[in-house]
C-alpha cells in the first residue's frame, strides 16, 4: 500500500520543493520505493533533482494527454535521478491551468494518473506550486496527506490559515481520506524572537500536528540543489542532513 | 504622467510584497501620490498595510464587474492606510483565474481600471502573486515598468530566466512599452559565498541593469508587516529603512 503526499502551501518560498527533494532522498535511504512528482511550472523539483528543465516528456504532456481522453502510463514521462524516480515539469505546465478549465473531471486527472503507479511505489511525493490553482487542487485530490511547510513569521502564518479553509473544500468535495500529516517549520532560527512566537503559537493551535523537527536555516541546502543533488548525497554531516533525517523518521513515525 | 510600476517574479518568497509595501513609502516620504494594489490572492500586501484580508470591494469585484462589462471607479474599491491609497486584495481573487479565461479582453481588464487612477496618482505599485498567470499577466499589460526582486540563489537565478521569457512573450503582443527597470537583490547576506557568487553572476549578465542597492537581511521588514506598517514607520534607524530607502533613490533616478 503507497502513500500519497502532498508539499504543499500556497506562501511563495516556505521550502516546499527543498523539504519534496530532502524527504523523498530519507525515505529512499531507508530503503523505500519512492515517486516523485514536480507539479510546479516553475520546475524547481526537476532542476533540484539535477535535470534539465525543458526535459520531454514531463507532467504538461500527462495532462495533455488525459484531458484528451488517451491514455498515459506512469512510465510515459518517468525520468531517473538521484536513484528516484521523478516525473518532471516544465514551464509549459502554466498553461495546464487554463488548458484544463473546462475539461470534465479536471481536478481528478492526477489522481487517475497516479493509480497504477500506487502498485508500485512505497511514496509518491508531490511538489506544488505557490498557488491554490488547479494544479494544487489536483495534488490534494491525489494524495492521501499533505505536509505543510513554513517559515515561522506573520505572512505564512496568516497564509495558512486560509490554505485550510481551501484544504477543507477539496475535502469536502474531492478527497475525503485527505489528512494532515502535519506542519514543517523551515529556515529556523532559535535566535529569532519572532520564530520563537509563531512556533509556540502554531503549537498552541495545532498541538501535535506541528513536527517536532525544525529545519535550521542552511546553506548546504542551496548548494545541493544547485548541484542537483539531495543534502544526504551533499553533505551528510550538515544541520539540513540532520534535520530531514529526524523529519522523515517522524514522518514515518506518523504513519505507521 | 504616472508611472505605474509591477513588482513581479514567480519564484515565491522573493520579497515582492515587502519590496511593493516599502518603495510607496519612500515614494509617499518624498511627497509623491501613490497608489497600493494587490493582486495576490494571498493578500499579503493588504495584510503588511494592516487591513483585514477580507475587505470589501477589492480587487475581485473589480474584475468582475470589468468581465462584466460593468463600470468600476477607481474609488470602486479603493481604502487607506499608512497614508496611502490601497486597491486590496482577498482570497476570491483566486478564483478570477479560472472565471477570466473565457473573457474578452481578459488580459486588459487592469489596464483599463487603472486608465482613470494614472491622471491621479505619481506612483502606482502592483505586488504580483508568485506565478505567470493571468493576474501577473494583466499587471504587466498595465505596466510602465518592471521590478524583479530575488534571493541571491541558486533556484530564484534559474527562475528568473524562465521569467524574462514570458515578459517577452507579453511585451510583444500585449503592452510594447514595458521595460525592465532592474533587478533587486533581497535577504541578501555579504558572508554567504553563494549570495556573492549570484550577484556577480547577475552583474556579469545584466549590467546596469542590476540595482547598486542590496536589501540586507533584516528581521525589522517582518516585524513592521506584523504591526501592519512600512519600515519607516516601525523602525526609521533599521538596515530595512536604510536599504529601501537607498533604493527608492534609484528607483527615482533610473525614471528621471
Ligand atoms: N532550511 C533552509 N535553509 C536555507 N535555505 C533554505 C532552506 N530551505 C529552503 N532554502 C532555500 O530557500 C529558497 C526557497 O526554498 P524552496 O524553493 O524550497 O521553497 P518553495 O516553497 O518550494 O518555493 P516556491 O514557493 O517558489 O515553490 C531556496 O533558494 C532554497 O534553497
Ligand atoms: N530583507 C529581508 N530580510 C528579512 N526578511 C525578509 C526580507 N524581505 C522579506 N522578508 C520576509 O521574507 C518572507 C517573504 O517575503 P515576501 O512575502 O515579501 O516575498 P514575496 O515574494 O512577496 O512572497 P510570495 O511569493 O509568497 O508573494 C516574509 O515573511 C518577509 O517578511
Ligand atoms: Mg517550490
Ligand atoms: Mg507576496
Amino acid at each position: 500500500k503507497s502513500e500519497v503526499i502532498s508539499i504543499a502551501i500556497q506562501k511563495g518560498g516556505s521550502g516546499k520543493t527543498t523539504t519534496a527533494i530532502n524527504l523523498a532522498a530519507y525515505l529512499r535511504n531507508q530503503g523505500k520505493k519512492v515517486l516523485l512528482v514536480d507539479l510546479d511550472p516553475q520546475a524547481n523539483l526537476t532542476q533540484s533533482a539535477g535535470l534539465q528543465e525543458e526535459v520531454e516528456p514531463n507532467i504538461y504532456h500527462v495532462f495533455k494527454r488525459l484531458a484528451a481522453g488517451q491514455d498515459a502510463p506512469v512510465d510515459f514521462s518517468l525520468f531517473r535521478s538521484n536513484d528516484m524516480d521523478i516525473i518532471p515539469s516544465s514551464l509549459d505546465l502554466a498553461m495546464s491551468e487554463m488548458e484544463l478549465v473546462s475539461i470534465f473531471g479536471r481536478e481528478k486527472l492526477l489522481q487517475q494518473h497516479l493509480r497504477e503507479a500506487r502498485k508500485k511505489y512505497d511514496f509518491i511525493i508531490i511538489d506544488c506550486p505557490p498557488a491554490m490553482g488547479m494544479l494544487t487542487i489536483n495534488a490534494l485530490t491525489a494524495s492521501d496527506s499533505v505536509i505543510i511547510p513554513l517559515q515561522a513569521e506573520f505572512l505564512p502564518l496568516k497564509g495558512m490559515r486560509n490554505f485550510m479553509k481551501s484544504m477543507e473544500t477539496v475535502r469536502k468535495n474531492l478527497n475525503p481520506k485527505l489528512k494532515v500529516l502535519g506542519f514543517l517549520l523551515t529556515k529556523f532560527d532559535q535566535r529569532k524572537i519572532m520564530n520563537q512566537r509563531v512556533a509556540s503559537q502554531l503549537s498552541r493551535q495545532y498541538g501535535d500536528k506541528v513536527f517536532k523537527t525544525r529545519i535550521r536555516t542552511n546553506i548546504a541546502l542551496a548548494q545541493a540543489q544547485e548541484k542537483g543533488v539531495d543534502i544526504f548525497s551533499f553533505s551528510r554531516r550538515s544541520n539540513g542532513a540532520e534535520d530531514y533525517s529526524n523529519f522523515g523518521e517522524e514522518v514515518l513515525n506518523r504513519l505507521r
